[in-house]
């Protein structure tokens, strides 16, 4: 059978809710390792990728590897019954046809249990080859959410270029331009509003602002977000969750036609 | 979308 416990909820809830306009369905993954997950969304431009590890749980048994078809949609549903105090459990027989999650709350006098019809999803896995990118940058991941969300009021594609310094972000639409610079700076008092880029080769790349946006869902998991790239590869944007793993999405970049 | 690449020609399948 499979039954993980995890005290902090509110991570499984907000990593569901940072994937769930971008893919409809996924297999969930299970191993002695851990939870974990891969999808591309429905244009396969991104891919997403869940890892969880069986120690960030409280309590973890995973007898045989066993992938859960589920519905996004329909996990966020259930999961938004959770309070955002509640431990989460999560179990499923061998074989079975559910998953049943449970709710405790904090003081332990609400228990509240949920079964969810499990689904047979075809998916492919992808492999993603382990790259040394040419630039990594580790900005506050609200300032991105705000740098993605302000340039795609003005233009569909944004340009993000590094180099030792800075990283920028560019876009051009109809009604105008907008151009956004962070600079290095490895605030000690203020941990939280650092930005840090670690390059062995200046980079521009272009994306779609759209999946940025999406991707920017996953805001509350993470203080940092880590952004990085190569030329001519997808760019990885990572969200760390503390002590139990991590959520990242993968996007194609755009192209010169 | 024009310009916009997959990402399976970037990562293959398993």
């Amino acid at each position: 059978m499979f039954e993980a416990r995890l005290q902090q909820g509110a991570l499984l809830k907000k990593v569901v809710e940072a994937i769930k306009d971008l893919i409809e369905d996924a297999n969930f993954d299970c191993n002695n390792s851990g939870f974990s997950l891969q999808a591309m969304d429905s244009s396969h431009v991104s891919l997403v990728a869940l890892s969880l590890r069986a120690d960030g749980f409280e309590h973890y048994r995973c007898d045989r590897n066993v992938s859960m078809g589920m519905k996004l949609a329909n996990l966020s549903k259930i999961l938004k019954c959770a309070g955002n105090d509640d431990a989460i459990t999560m179990k499923s027989e061998d074989n079975g046809d559910t998953i049943t999650f449970m709710f405790e709350s904090q003081n332990q006098e609400r228990l509240s249990e949920f079964d969810l019809k499990l689904m047979d999803i075809d998916s492919e896995h992808l492999g993603i080859p382990e790259a040394e990118y040419d630039a990594t940058v580790k900005l506050p991941s609200s300032e991105f959410q705000r740098i993605v969300k302000d340039l795609a009021s003005i233009g569909d594609t944004v340009e993000i270029s590094v180099t030792k310094d800075a990283v920028k972000f560019g876009t051009n639409g109809d009604i105008g331009s907008a151009n956004v610079m962070c600079r290095q700076n490895k605030s000690v008092d203020k941990p939280e509003e650092s930005t840090e880029i670690d390059i062995t080769e200046p980079v521009a790349l272009t994306f779609a602002l759209r999946y940025l946006n999406s991707f920017a869902k996953a805001t509350p998991l993470s203080s940092h977000v880590v952004l990085k790239l190569s030329k001519d590869l997808p760019i990885v944007v990572e969200y760390h969750i503390e002590n139990v793993g991590r959520l990242s999405f993968f996007l194609a970049p755009k192209v010169e036609e | 979308a024009p310009g916009q690449k997959g990402i399976m020609s970037f990562f293959g399948k398993k």
